[in-house]
């Protein structure tokens, strides 16, 4: 998961 | 029953056709105005003298603003963020590149061969200082073949949500669900074809493969660069980007 940093928070960003 | 699955379906169709709407980042009616806008012989030579480091982090940087998009795209997909976490990313990992070289289609002149780029349409040469003509022309060819398919856009849109929702990547922990969101995409797409009397499209598509070995390509000839120019990677590129591929 820390590898994926990035795309983790934008997966987590709601629908923006 | 029949009659509720017809519904179901049709509410996928209409959940992957917004998403993709809201995600597209240039609108068709844009590009297609603009079409026959392209650089002057100034100004690609201008993009042919640049240092090979700074193509390589414009090129990086648009990449990165294209798979930003499908990342938004994959969230508003019904069905997408109900995968567990690994599958979301396992997907947008191997698949986003993908999308982003179906969508390019649609930003592609299919008649003098030129691609929307930073403002303009551009032909392959105006990538020379890259130093991966191959890869430069592979792409152009891929664009030029999906264009002769004359793509509508609720056909991209399906089949997109279609080249990212494919449970046959590797490291999917949960194969099944995969499978069966992507099977459902997949009847909606067929309904479509049926629909708009397209059937034959599907024989026309794109194997797997084709879009596997660009991706691939793109990848060796970052490592190749990344011999070139130790550092610039880590120092310049969008973390985005060098995590999806470095």
């Amino acid at each position: 998961q820390e590898k994926h940093r990035i795309l983790h928070k934008l997966l987590q960003n709601g629908n923006s | 029953s029949p009659t509720s699955a017809g519904v179901e379906i049709e509410h996928l169709t209409q959940n992957v056709l917004k998403s993709y709407r809201e995600t597209c980042q240039l609108r068709a009616e844009d590009l297609q105005l603009r079409r026959w806008d392209t650089f002057s012989r100034e100004e690609v030579c201008a993009y042919q003298r640049k240092p090979m480091e700074e193509m390589w982090q414009r090129c990086a940087g648009r990449i990165t603003e294209a798979i930003q998009y499908v990342v938004e795209f994959a969230k508003r997909l019904r069905g997408f963020m109900d995968l567990c976490q690994n599958d979301q990313i396992v997907l947008l990992k191997a698949g986003a590149m993908e999308v982003v070289l179906v969508r390019m289609c649609r930003a592609f002149n299919a008649d003098n061969r030129t691609v929307f780029f930073e403002g303009k349409y551009a032909g392959a040469e105006l990538f020379r200082s890259l130093g991966c003509h191959e890869l430069i022309s592979s792409i152009f060819d891929f664009a030029q073949s999906l264009c002769a398919l004359h793509f509508s856009e609720s056909e991209v849109a399906l089949f997109s949500a279609l080249v990212l929702v494919n449970a046959n990547r590797p490291w999917l922990q949960d194969q099944a669900k995969v499978a069966r969101l992507q099977g459902h995409l997949d009847v909606a797409f067929r309904v479509l074809l049926r629909r708009t009397r397209r059937e034959g499209l599907l024989a026309r598509l794109p194997p797997p493969g084709r879009l596997r070995a660009l991706c691939s390509q793109h990848v060796e000839q970052l490592q190749a660069f990344r011999r070139l120019h130790p550092g610039v990677l880590h120092a310049a590129f969008p973390p985005l980007y060098r995590e999806l591929f470095a």
